[in-house]
């Protein structure tokens, strides 16, 4: 399943 | 983490410092707009949702922790303190944010990298960030007078997207699959909203001259 993507940047 | 971006944080958060040296040391926030700051605060809350649910690194979570303390204490400050709200200019911070809020809103959810409640809320904070600041600017065509914290404080705000848009060139050039237009697009608005005010925040800096901006 389509990985949630993590927002790295503040 | 590259140094644009490490600049473009550090940048961030002396801009944040310098208004709460201002509004703590002298106890005044004139020239301040309370509608900017409460977008602001705004703009953090809706971005940082995951910040217990997400562990990216504990230079993350600290500073995510200092923006969303500073800019909910800065809104605090202008609104209860005493003093502070004295100082607050109500008449001429009249821009109506609900216009901005509104808008945003309503793209982020037709353009999000998914439709989901944490993506829509990241992709409204990054267009609502990319208009905030125009409460603030309208704020300083107004009140002739710019002092110099203020000054510095919207130039460093200014300052801090100009350098991550380095960091989203950087990061595009050396990170595989690293394609985030909604960042993108958004940040590269709102560093455009400032072009005028550097524009004349650099000559009156190069003619020694006092920052007024032209009505």
């Amino acid at each position: 399943e389509e990985k949630e993507t993590t927002h790295d940047e503040l | 983490m590259n140094i644009f971006r490490l600049a473009g944080d550090m940048t961030h958060l002396m801009s944040v410092l310098v208004l709460l040296l201002k509004i703590h040391t002298i106890k005044s926030c004139a020239g301040i707009s309370l509608k900017t700051q409460e977008l602001y605060a705004l703009v953090f809350a809706t971005r940082y949702l995951d910040i217990f649910t997400d562990f990216i690194s504990v230079y993350n979570t600290i500073m995510k922790l200092i923006f969303l303390g500073s800019s909910f204490s800065i809104v605090w400050y202008m609104r209860r303190h005493k003093l502070v709200r004295r100082s607050y200019d109500k008449e001429q911070d009249t821009f109506r944010h609900f216009f901005l809020v509104l808008p945003c809103l309503l793209l982020a959810l037709v353009m999000n990298e998914k439709f989901t409640f944490k993506e829509v809320m990241w992709a409204f904070s990054l267009y609502l960030e990319a208009v905030a600041i125009l409460p603030q600017l309208v704020l300083l065509q107004r009140t002739k007078n710019i002092d110099n914290l203020t000054g510095q404080y919207v130039f460093l705000l200014g300052a801090y997207r100009a350098f991550y848009i380095f960091n989203w060139i950087y990061r595009y050039f050396t990170e595989p699959h690293y394609v985030h237009w909604i960042t993108w697009i958004s940040g590269l608005v709102q560093t455009l909203l400032y072009a005028d005010f550097f524009y004349y925040y650099f000559n009156s800096w190069k003619n020694n001259v006092k920052l007024h901006l032209p009505a």
